[in-house]
């Protein structure tokens, strides 16, 4: 599974997420990648979101619509509504995985709880790099 | 509220255990990432939407075989490819996916081609497919799609399957 998060100069956000599945999957399994608030979600009141990993458990939990609502109604901030899905939630039903989430704000969060995930990131006039583990 | 942009990637979650990622391996890792990087920067940096960004990122990531999706995607165990993709637009909620394709070489683009050109949100198998023709995207043949590395996973899996000692490493549902 591959996927982008962007917040442009103006504001606007947007995610999207593309992936071959599982090896080995049954013919017609489809994960959380092309379901909107699973795998992929964006607006620009709270963050775009896009995942990776075990597509059933981030079906079950709506793991991207979770966050946003984490923002939106209780008021986190990206990283803590990101790490709280993932490293709390996500484990605690033996899901595992990892996302990207970039904030209305420009805020960027990377969180997995599995032994790594490919990412890159950059932030104008900031931060920029990439990672493995 | 930062006036800048804010770019992420990623190439999945299922990583190479460390004991087995040669560090020629990890370069070329890194050095893929950091490419894919600079597509979606390019757009940024002279004010193009987060839209096109990510859209021009995962094609990017698409096309470079190390990743699972596109050229280089995993097999199902019936040694087929069926791809999914999703793009979702902040500013409207506007959203185009698509699931169980094979044929266009970008399955992100015709996600966003069923965003843009028809009603719908989600479609899935030869109705998104014609979407796609219909939009005039490119279209590959499964050679394409393979990699020596794909098919030898696949039929790993499939080996240590019937052999009864497949174990439960999670990254392995990670394709």
């Amino acid at each position: 599974t591959v996927g982008a998060v962007a917040r442009d100069r103006d504001g606007n956000v947007a995610a999207a997420t593309s992936t071959g599945g599982m090896t080995a999957k049954r013919a017609g399994r489809v994960g959380d990648s092309p379901v909107i608030g699973a795998g992929t979600f964006a607006s620009n009141a709270t963050c775009a979101v896009s995942a990776t990993g075990d597509g059933e458990a981030f079906l079950r939990l709506s793991v991207a619509h979770e966050i946003d609502a984490r923002m939106r109604l209780a008021g986190a901030d990206l990283d803590t509504a990101a790490r709280g899905v993932v490293i709390d939630d996500l484990t605690a039903i033996g899901g595992s995985g990892g996302l990207i989430a970039v904030g209305a704000d420009g805020a960027i969060s990377l969180p997995f709880n599995c032994e790594g995930m490919y990412r890159g990131w950059s932030r104008e006039g900031d931060d920029r790099g990439t990672a493995i583990y | 509220m930062s006036t800048g942009f804010s770019l992420a990637i990623h190439g999945g979650a299922g990583v190479l255990p460390t004991a087995d990622m040669t560090q020629e391996r990890a370069a070329r890792t890194h050095a893929a990432l950091d490419r894919i990087l600079a597509v979606g920067e390019a757009i940024l940096l002279r004010g193009g939407s987060a839209l096109d960004a990510v859209d021009a990122t995962v094609c990017a990531l698409e096309d470079e075989p190390l990743f699972n999706a596109g050229r280089g995607a995993v097999f199902t165990r019936a040694g087929t490819h069926e791809m999914d993709a999703c793009i979702m637009d902040g500013r409207t909620r506007a959203a185009g996916a698509v699931a169980g394709i094979m044929g266009p070489r970008n399955p992100v683009r015709t996600a966003r081609a069923v965003m843009e050109a028809t009603p719908h949100v989600l479609m899935i198998g030869d109705g998104a497919l014609e979407v796609a023709r219909a939009a005039d995207l490119p279209f590959e043949d499964a050679d394409y799609f393979f990699t020596q590395e794909r098919r030898d996973a696949l039929d790993s899996t499939l080996a240590m399957e019937a052999a009864g000692t497949l174990d439960d490493d999670p990254s392995r549902r990670h394709g």
